[in-house]
């Protein structure tokens, strides 16, 4: 259960399963139909954070595409079409709300755009490789506290094709996104087959009171040749609550010395 | 002397933007790049409490005091770093990302980092085709001492100077393309070794989304105005 102020990241106990493979929608499988790995099952171990291919790679599923020449055996998102590395990652969670607190899911990337589903709830989140989601998750949690969440995340909308000749940045197409261009090969690094579509970066679950810290910005100024300094510490504040709420706000700079102990 | 508590009123299911009155510091341990001095972090951590509930969330963040000031030098043309008023000459390694397949980790993070820091470098320049660098990798940035140099995703070869020629305006959605700077600008502006937002590699950005940048990443209007002789 995470503190209040804390996140708890989640980073384990991931499956995830080609789209076309799954007889399910999002609303099922977080509701009366979770899935699981088992013998006849589409489902596999996933690696979130990570890519599809990463998933793959570690289901030897397909080989490690930067070993000799095996990335030719895999095949590319331009002939296979998006919806062949369009995939549904799934995972359960454990978070039990206390009165007055709020629960918020975080996505700090996904590359390229995705529908969340927690409980059989659907949530749309835009594209764009490079921006963090905030989902507020507090009404849609199980009071017993055992949660489900998947996500289906689909590719850029231009993953492009690889010319024979190769070149920067393939036909270019995926410039046409806001996304790492680099996945469609360069003179130093092969293209990559599903253009890093995935839940690239950290998921995690975070738990406040009706206060909200967003986004502080800290900033120094220095004057009389360092010797006088100034901390300028600038916050968004959100109140999650139907009153108004009165808080303090506190901030505190700590100086580690050598090993734990803190000077105040 | 570094606790400060202030009062706020929120708006019922509203935000607000507070900034703190500034903290004042005595000659603290500044923050240096790799090779110039130690890279001294403080603790800033922020709490809120709401009357009658409590501690409601928190927040903190490693932070190191340093002034890093960057200007074309009208001789050769190169751009001239200072790092809290000394020059430094930058030894920098371009850097793409550590893994085509985004196995990112903190130790693989933490072993490129270090790498660079043992190489004897000060910065690392992140290529605009590959990523915007992600937390870990400037967290390790600030502990080792290596400046960073970030740009945002444009490229001369995919961005109207490749051939063919391709996306002479960019992304087809400058908003979007917005949005994702504003927001990565946000995740990772509190980090010491950030030293340069860059708008691309070999290219300028199309107009709108270049005079974009250049008005939401000016210098801060603080730094145009000398605090008044701080009260004793």
């Amino acid at each position: 259960m995470a503190e209040i102020g804390k996140k708890t990241v989640l980073d384990s106990g991931w499956i995830a399963a080609r789209s076309t493979e799954v007889g399910y929608c999002g609303v099922e499988l977080t509701t009366t139909n979770p899935p699981s790995i088992g013998a006849d099952s589409p489902w596999m171990e996933a690696v979130v954070p990570g890519t599809v291919l990463a998933t793959l790679v570690k289901n030897k599923a397909i080989p490690d595409p930067f070993y000799g020449l095996e990335n030719e055996t895999i095949t590319d998102i331009a002939d296979s079409g998006r919806d062949y590395y369009t995939f549904w990652f799934f995972t359960k969670f454990q978070c039990k709300r206390l009165v007055n607190q709020y629960v918020h899911l975080n996505f700090r990337a996904i590359n390229y755009s995705a529908e969340v589903y927690v409980n059989g709830h659907k949530t749309v989140l835009p594209k764009g490789m490079f921006r963090r989601h905030t989902l507020d998750v507090t009404d849609i949690l199980h009071p017993e506290g055992s949660n489900l969440l998947a996500v289906t995340v689909h590719p850029p909308d231009h993953p492009g094709s690889i010319p024979p000749s190769g070149g920067q940045g393939g036909d270019h197409e995926i410039g046409k996104d806001v996304a790492a261009q680099y996945v469609e090969g360069w003179d130093w690094i092969c293209p990559i087959r599903d253009r890093n579509t995935g839940i690239w970066d950290e998921v995690s679950i975070s738990v406040t009171g009706p206060g909200k810290i967003i986004d502080p910005h800290l900033v120094s100024t220095f004057f009389d040749d360092y010797e006088r300094v100034y901390l300028h510490v600038t916050t968004e504040l959100e109140n999650k609550s139907t009153w108004v709420t009165e808080c303090s706000l506190n901030v505190q700079v700590t100086a580690e010395l050598e090993g734990d102990i803190c000077l105040v | 002397e570094h606790l400060q508590t202030e009062k706020v009123s929120v708006p019922a299911q509203g935000r607000i933007q507070h900034t703190f009155t500034p903290l004042y510091f005595y000659k603290p341990e500044l923050w240096w790049p790799n090779g110039m001095g130690k890279q001294t972090l403080y603790n800033v951590s922020i709490t809120i409490d709401v009357k009658d509930i409590g501690e409601s969330d928190s927040w903190t963040q490693p932070f190191g005091f340093r002034k890093i000031e960057s200007d074309i030098d009208s001789g050769t043309g190169g751009r001239l770093f200072k790092v809290n008023g000394e020059p430094i000459f930058i030894r920098g390694g371009n850097w793409i990302l550590s893994d085509g397949l985004l196995r990112l980790s903190k130790e693989r993070y933490r072993t490129d980092i270090k790498f660079h820091a043992d190489m004897n470098m000060n910065m690392i320049r992140c290529w605009g085709g590959g990523l915007a660098e992600r937390p870990e990798f400037y967290h390790f940035c600030d502990i080792y001492g290596l400046l960073v140099w970030q740009e945002f995703w444009i490229t001369g070869d995919v961005d109207g100077r490749g051939v063919p020629v391709s996306n002479p305006n960019g992304p087809l959605d400058h908003d979007l393309f917005l949005l994702c700077a504003r927001d990565t600008v946000k995740l990772l502006r509190n980090h010491p070794s950030l030293a340069l937002w860059v708008g691309g590699n070999e290219q300028v950005p199309p107009k709108d989304i270049n005079a974009a940048l250049e008005h939401d990443l000016r210098l801060h209007p603080l730094f145009n105005t000398q605090m008044l002789e701080h009260s004793s």
